[in-house]
């Protein structure tokens, strides 16, 4: 099974 | 303060089209190179990064970064009154809190203006990095919106694997399951139907097919669409607009547990 990932874990906060 | 003119209304419709079912409300963030928005939407899984240049219009003015924090729904409603063929004239003064919208008739026989109350918005910004993807490949835009329509009948994720022999969409469901493969066309007549790969190495990857159809609402804009990929990574989704700039999408990957 797959899970969702999310955009934070990849891309930083400016 | 800020005047930006553009030829036809129709671009910013369909460019509100391409964002609204992703976000309600973002900073329209302007400066002397352009309009720039990142949105994401409220989950976190999809981000949209929008660019028009300010050589595509005519004329364009701002002199210093302004956040125009519009609430697209808002915005939607005032752009339905603008005819798709009519001249759009966009301006805003520094410390003003409206946004002042001018439609023009191509012949200037009828004028009608508008003011959009804007809104403070505290958006968070993402630093994306400069990425050397895996696996690019630029195919009809019309082929992909068809492609996730079809798909989305079997199930709501779809996988996408790249090889050089071409892309294959793939999905699983209850019903069964289907699949959509291009082959890398080399001796297609029409140059806008052919679908080109550049694979450093192999990618299979999964996404939830709700956000591919939300974004394959930017298809009016561009006859093209190129699908950046490497495993374990947002993809990116890019549209390109003639001489004006891009939508660009990232979703973020289902992920094995």
């Amino acid at each position: 099974s797959t899970k969702q990932s999310t955009l934070g874990s990849f891309f930083g906060k400016n | 303060m800020l005047e930006a003119r553009l030829p036809q209304a129709k671009l910013l419709k369909s460019l509100l089209e391409a964002i609204k079912e992703l976000v309600v409300e973002c900073n329209f963030d302007c400066n002397d190179s352009g309009i720039a928005v990142q949105a994401m939407d409220s989950s976190h899984v999809a981000l949209v990064a929008l660019l028009l240049r300010a050589d595509g219009f005519d004329p364009y003015r701002c002199d210093r970064n302004l956040p125009l924090g519009i609430n697209l729904t808002s915005l939607n409603k005032i752009l339905k009154c603008a005819g798709n063929e009519d001249i759009l004239t966009i301006k805003a003064s520094d410390d003003g809190d409206v946004l002042n919208l001018v439609f023009e008739s191509k012949d200037s026989d009828r004028i009608s203006e508008y003011e959009l109350k804007l809104m403070d918005i505290d958006s968070e910004h993402l630093g994306i990095p400069d990425t050397q993807y895996d696996a690019v490949v630029s195919m009809s835009s019309g082929e992909f919106q068809r492609i996730c329509r079809d798909l989305s009948q079997i199930s709501d994720s779809i996988v996408i694997d790249v090889t050089k022999e071409g892309i294959k969409f793939s999905a699983s469901g209850e019903v069964g399951n289907g699949s959509v493969t291009l082959k890398q066309s080399g001796s297609v007549d029409r140059e806008d139907e052919a679908t080109t790969i550049e694979l450093q190495q192999a990618v299979s990857l999964t996404f939830s097919l709700k956000y591919f159809q939300y974004f394959t609402k930017a298809t009016p804009l561009s006859s093209r669409v190129v699908l950046s990929m490497s495993n374990d990574v947002p993809i990116l989704v890019e549209y390109k607009l003639d001489n004006l700039g891009y939508v660009r999408y990232y979703l973020a990957p289902k992920i094995g547990d």
